[in-house]
Parts: C-alpha cells; structure tokens; sequence
C-alpha cells in the first residue's frame, strides 16, 4: 500500500 | 468497504440528489453557491483522474463517474439553465483565495511528488474548505431554505462518517493517509457551527436563520 495507492476511497 | 464508509458514500449521493431536486423542483438556484459548486467540479476532477489509470471496482468507477457527471450539471443548472435566479450579489466569495493555498499545499505536503498524487492531495484540501463559499452565502443572506439545510447536513455528513471509517479502517486493517484524516477533520469541523443550528432549529421545523 506504497502512497495509499490504489485510491479505493471517493 | 465497511459500514461508515458506505454510509458516507451514500450521505453524499443523497447531499448531490437533494441540491438537483431543490433546483429543479424550485426551477431556482437561489440560495446555492455557485462558487462552491465550481470548487466542487474541480475537487471532483482533479481526484478522479485515476478513473483513466487504475481500475479499482464497478463500485467506485460508478461513484466517480456520477460525481463528476452531477457536479457538471449542477453548475449547468445554475450558470445557464436556471441562470436568472442565481445570486450573485450575495455569492463573492473570492475563490482564489482557496485555490492557491490548496495548491500551494499540495505542493508542500504530499505523499509523492508526481501529477497524479499532487492533484489527489490538492483535491483533498480543496474539498475540505469548498463549502466556504456556501457557508459564506449563507451567513450574508441570514438563513437558508428547508432543502438546502438537508443538503449540506448530508454533505456534512458524509466527511464525518469518513472519519468513523478511517477510525475502523485503522483497528481492522492498519490502514491511514494522514493527509485524508487531517483534511477530513477540518471539513468536518467547518461543519460543525451548522450542524449545531441544524439539529437546533431545522429538525424541530423552524426554518434556519442565523442570530442577528
């Protein structure tokens, strides 16, 4: 979960 | 996806369906910032640019989509449909002022210093203060009516109950961005004057009005 990437939140 | 989470996904379709209803039942925008609406165009678009890069699910294609789609034609409905009723006086806010220091931020403080990250983390500031410019209105016109006070309790919301969903998501999978949970906590906090007279005066069938 490097970045918080992907952005599965809106 | 947990309860909090679906929870404010759905506070904020129900915030964006109650100002389309307002509009087009009222055939008027008066009332609504059209300055916060732009904010919240250019939040919207600038955070969903993944749409075109990383596939996540159905779910969230659908949700970025719809938010896109209807924050364009809100501010169709309001700077040309329904353009006569606009208020403009009374909307001066000057978005600029938030603009730039998001950006600026964003710039500053960051979890990657690339396009995609940067215009993720500006729309995250961006978001938290876009209701300014409403709140704004708000306060130079004195009060609100019935519909629009639903609209930005369910646009409240839907931050606040983020918050509860970061707080889960800590304790269940680990998982945070502090950059989400401080901007979330500002959005919320911006709120929270307005809920106080919400849950005061608006639930009880007064109409809100604001102290003289």
């Amino acid at each position: 979960d490097l970045y918080g990437q992907p952005k599965d939140e809106l | 996806m947990n309860i909090f989470r679906l929870a404010g996904d759905l506070s904020h379709l129900l915030a964006i369906i109650l100002l389309l209803i307002k509009i087009w039942k009222t055939r008027s925008c008066a009332g609504i910032s059209g300055k916060s609406q732009i904010l919240f165009a250019i939040v919207y678009v600038s955070r969903y640019l993944d749409l075109v890069t990383t596939f996540i699910s159905v779910y969230n294609t659908f949700m970025k989509l719809v938010f896109i789609s209807t924050s364009v034609a809100t501010i169709y409905l309001m700077y040309v449909k329904f353009k006569a009723t606009y208020d403009h006086n009374h909307d001066s806010f000057r978005i600029e002022f938030l603009l730039v220091p998001c950006f600026l931020l964003a710039l500053l403080i960051n979890n990657a210093f690339t396009p995609l990250e940067i215009l993720w983390t500006f729309s995250i500031y961006l978001e938290a203060v876009a209701i300014l410019p409403q709140l704004f209105l708000v306060s130079k016109t004195g009060e609100a009516e019935s519909i629009t006070s639903h609209y930005l309790f369910a646009l409240g919301s839907y931050r606040a109950l983020y918050l509860l969903n970061w707080i889960y998501r800590y304790y269940a999978e680990g998982h945070y961005d502090l950059i989400a949970i401080f901007a979330g906590a500002i959005q919320t906090i911006l709120y929270c004057d307005f809920f106080y007279l919400y849950i005061t005066k608006v639930l009880k069938g007064k109409k809100l009005q604001l102290p003289a």
